[in-house]
């Protein structure tokens, strides 16, 4: 059987929603190293790895490897039942085709059960390289959402080019252009507000601005988000996820004919 | 006009 029991509930409830749109049905795969999950979106342009470590949960038994096939617009509706404060306990046993949702309040005055019906999904699982990026972006998750929204008003694809001035992202569309520059700032009052360059080479990628304001949808997991981009590879923008893991999402370039 | 790649052409699958 397979269980897992966290007191942040609200975690699991901020994952859904930051995948939800992008991802029609994942599988989950539970194993002894975690709960975790690798789906592309329906256009195969953006892929989501998500991994919450075995450590980071209150409770965790995982029998033997299981594998979940679960359709993230209902796992998602679920866990919109929880309680910000809930305790959710996700619970399978082994050989049934359903997954059950437990939410206890915090006083456990209130306990609720959903039973999730799981489905037979045919998914591509891709293997993703290690690789040495050409510059990698820390900043404030907030900043990098605002950015985001602010551009696709503009335009429908941001350039992203991280040179020794900073990181900028720019667009174009009909009503003109927009450029938007940040620089390193370490000297803030709280590490959450810094950003960080690490640049090895020049870069400079083009992205279908949509998928980012997907992942944004992220921000509330995360303070800081990293973006790691190298010429021949799809960007990666990840979240971490408080002590326990991340969600990557990585979203393939736009490339001149 | 940039054309969209996909991940399938980055990443192979397993």
């Amino acid at each position: 059987m397979f269980e897992l029991r966290l007191e942040q509930g609200s975690l699991l409830k901020k994952v859904m929603e930051a995948i939800k749109d992008l991802v029609n049905d994942a599988n989950f795969d539970c194993s002894a190293t975690g709960f975790s999950m690798q789906a592309m979106d329906s256009s195969h342009v953006a892929l989501v790895a998500l991994l919450l470590r075995s450590e980071g949960f209150e409770h965790y038994r995982c029998d033997r490897n299981i594998s979940m096939g679960i359709n993230l617009a209902n796992m998602a509706k679920i866990l919109k039942c929880a309680g910000n404060d809930d305790i959710v306990t996700v619970k399978a046993d082994d050989g049934t085709d359903s997954v059950t949702f437990m939410f206890e309040s915090p006083t456990q005055d209130k306990i609720s059960d959903f039973e999730l019906k799981l489905m037979d999904i045919d998914s591509e699982h891709l293997g993703i390289p290690e690789a040495e990026y050409d510059a990698i972006v820390r900043m404030p998750s907030a900043e990098f959402a605002r950015i985001c929204k602010d551009l696709s008003s503009i335009g429908d694809t941001v350039v992203i080019s991280v040179t020794k001035e900073g990181v900028k992202f720019s667009t174009r569309g009909d009503i003109g252009t927009a450029n938007i520059v940040c620089r390193q700032n370490t000297s803030v009052d709280k590490p959450e507000e810094a950003t960080i360059i690490e640049m090895k080479e020049m870069v400079s990628l083009t992205f279908a601005l949509r998928y980012m304001n997907s992942f944004a949808k992220a921000t509330p997991l995360a303070s800081q988000v990293t973006i790691s981009l190298s010429s021949d590879l799809p960007v990666v923008v990840e979240y971490k996820i408080a002590e326990m893991g991340y969600i990557r999402f990585y979203l393939a370039p736009k490339i001149e004919e | 006009h940039p054309k969209q790649s996909t991940i399938t052409s980055f990443f192979t699958k397993l």
